[in-house]
């Protein structure tokens, strides 16, 4: 599960930084 | 009554909400026929899409950037998964997707993930869907989920836990003018969200039994 976690909060911090932003 | 904050909150979570939904693509991509590791590779995707979107849509619940950045995180990996849940019932119950919800809930079940994982999660869409919920209160039910301050690693849980109470605050106004003749609903809701934290800790077996497999 720690696997898929960081998965997780990777695409979390990305996002938050804008990186998906319009 | 509401007050003029209040509107204004639910105006700006509104605007936000809708702003982020599943791209119209991930639609017409249902409609394709795919391979068994070709649907692995779209319900994944799918699933980052949700949490890229979830993102967004919290980023712009007002006064959630003025917690502190480590708890913003935490925020949101402990509340993704049920975040995930709460939109994915939405979209069934509401046949979005340019109505191609039946091809998703076809893909979801020839996943390969275990029926033991997929009936119950498909029970719960059901049994939301039987409330009745406006898309008001699916977006503040996501902004409560989110902002849950016993997650764990915060540090700052009263700041979180005041910010979700102005949220409940509005969702108990709603609830209570869209149902007037159902004074249990806000109780419902909230009895859902303990559901919802159960789901959360099945979906981590789940995702490993389906990568195993």
């Amino acid at each position: 599960s720690s696997g898929s976690n960081i998965g997780l909060e990777a695409i979390i911090r990305k996002a938050l930084m804008g990186k998906y932003d319009e | 009554e509401f007050t003029q904050e209040e509107i204004q909150l639910l105006q700006y979570v509104m605007e936000s909400y809708n702003k982020n939904r599943l791209p119209q693509d991930l639609a017409s991509k249902l409609v394709d026929n795919l391979s068994t590791d070709d649907n692995f590779v779209f319900l994944t995707t799918m699933a980052t899409s949700h949490v890229q979107i979830l993102v967004e849509f919290t980023k712009k619940i007002p006064g959630f950037q003025t917690l502190d950045h480590e708890d913003q995180i935490a925020l949101l990996k402990g509340s993704a998964v049920e975040a995930m849940f709460l939109r994915s019932a939405e979209l069934f119950n509401k046949k979005l997707l340019d109505g191609h919800t039946d091809v998703l809930e076809g893909r979801i079940r020839n996943s390969g993930i275990s029926h033991e994982y997929i009936n119950p999660m498909f029970s719960f869409y059901k049994s939301l869907g039987e409330l009745k919920m406006t898309e008001e209160e699916y977006a503040l039910l996501t902004a409560v989920v989110i902002l849950t301050p016993d997650r764990q690693y915060i540090k700052d849980k009263e700041s979180v836990e005041k910010l979700q109470e102005s949220f409940l605050h509005i969702l108990e106004k709603l609830c209570k003018q869209h149902h007037p003749n159902n004074p249990q609903h806000f109780a419902r809701l909230l009895g859902r969200l303990t559901e919802l934290r159960t789901f959360s800790h099945h979906h981590t077996d789940m995702v490993m039994s389906w990568r195993v497999s």
